[in-house]
């Protein structure tokens, strides 16, 4: 149960000024980031799992570099523990 | 109980005891094809297990197929479980393959990270490295796909061991990786290593620690681009085709590129579906549909292969 809340978002990359400002979050450990899909180029996607207590500074930060972003996952321990129930019918 | 590989759910996410016993069912059901072999032991000692196809012989040239070396990445294992028995169930139905298994053998490794993968059922879900610890850290873990002996330790791979790309302290530190490079140098015929990855529909070749192109980059783009097509033929995934490098990120310490250097030609990584909508978290309905297309591209690698000895 710790990822509830989690979000994952998704950017659409569209320069390098934005490839180079999501890696300076890459690096930044503060907000304990996972990339699903690293920044890279303008034809791959960007992942990012955001923990809830890091959500509200992590967009603050794109909108404030104006990366347009979309949230692809809304909150991720609802996804696992779908998964979970899941798995457990099909065990029995 | 009467075991049966019949009833196994192959659009379902298991437990690794289950693959593990599902494994001795898939043997019993098709003995004189598949062998289950234990390749070494894991870092908290669970066995290591690749399934053989073989009709005879013995090191014939060879195929080599692993899944799930980053754990979280669930569909992977799933896909890697599927095609074992469609291997099983389509020989002496399916004509090529059929003829690929009267003179190749195929081994398909379908946990490659047995300790992460338990770890990701019972701890973290979003675990992705080993389960090794780190000496003077108390992060756990190496990326096993940034630890082989390939450009080791050079770019994009991290030397942080609470980082999810950790390269480890050596090459073939972690004994998952260093039990696979012993069979397959041992074995010394292998003509073919893919490994399977989720997510983001990429099929690649080396290589990933450097930009330069491989020696035989257009052949093994013609031969992805080929596959890629089966594959998009069942459902229309669209998949990408290119080296590491170039189709994703420089990346260092990787398994294919290893095998490649080591004169495996065919050197191919898969990064399966995810609809772009669940990454890591595939729903368990989409198991089949993403092993049915993967199988496409597999079988299409591994004719060509059978038809271009080397």
């Amino acid at each position: 149960k710790v990822f509830i809340g989690d979000q994952v978002i998704r950017v659409n990359v569209e320069s390098e000024e934005q490839i180079r400002l999501l890696r300076a979050l890459e690096q930044d450990t503060y907000w304990d980031l996972d990339f699903w899909l690293h920044p890279v180029n303008t034809e791959i996607p960007v992942d990012i799992r955001v923990p809830y207590s890091s959500l509200y500074a992590v967009k603050d930060y794109l909108r404030a570099h104006n990366i347009q972003f979309s949230v692809m996952i809304s909150n991720l321990q609802e996804l696992l523990d779908e998964e979970k129930a899941e798995m457990e019918e099909n065990n029995m | 109980m009467e075991r049966s590989s019949k009833s196994f759910n192959f659009g379902a996410y298991h437990p690794l005891e289950t693959i593990y016993s599902w494994m001795d069912d898939l043997v019993a059901a098709h003995p004189n094809l598949v062998t289950k072999e234990q390749i070494g032991t894991s870092y908290e000692g669970r066995p290591m297990y690749v399934l053989k196809f073989s009709t005879g012989g013995d090191k014939r040239p060879a195929i080599w197929v692993d899944s799930g070396i980053h754990s979280r990445e669930w569909v992977s294992q799933a896909t890697g479980v599927w095609t074992a028995n469609k291997i099983a169930s389509d020989y002496g139905t399916d004509a090529s393959l059929t003829s690929l298994l009267k003179t190749m053998d195929i081994y398909l490794l379908i946990l490659a990270n047995p300790d992460g993968y338990v770890h990701s059922h019972t701890s973290n879900r979003m675990w992705r490295k080993t389960r090794s610890q780190n000496s003077g850290s108390t992060c756990r873990g190496v990326d096993p796909n940034r630890n082989w002996d390939a450009g080791f330790g050079g770019p994009g791979a991290s030397t942080n061991p609470c980082s999810d790309s950790y390269h480890g302290p050596s090459p073939h530190s972690e004994i998952e990786v260093k039990n696979v490079v012993n069979l397959v140098k041992n074995h010394g015929n292998f003509k073919s290593f893919i490994s399977i990855h989720a997510y983001s529909q990429l099929l690649m070749y080396p290589y990933g620690y450097t930009c330069k192109d491989a020696f035989h980059a257009a052949e093994l783009d013609s031969v992805g681009r080929s596959a890629v097509q089966k594959l998009s033929s069942l459902h229309g995934t669209t998949y990408k085709v290119g080296s590491i490098c170039k189709i994703i990120y420089q990346a260092s310490g990787g398994s294919i590129d290893w095998s490649y250097n080591l004169g495996i030609k065919y050197s191919f990584a898969f990064e399966l579906r995810d609809t772009g909508r669940y990454g890591f978290i595939l729903p368990a309905n989409q198991i089949i549909p993403t092993a049915s297309e993967t199988w496409l591209a597999l079988k299409d690698i591994m004719e060509y292969v059978h038809d271009h000895s080397y």
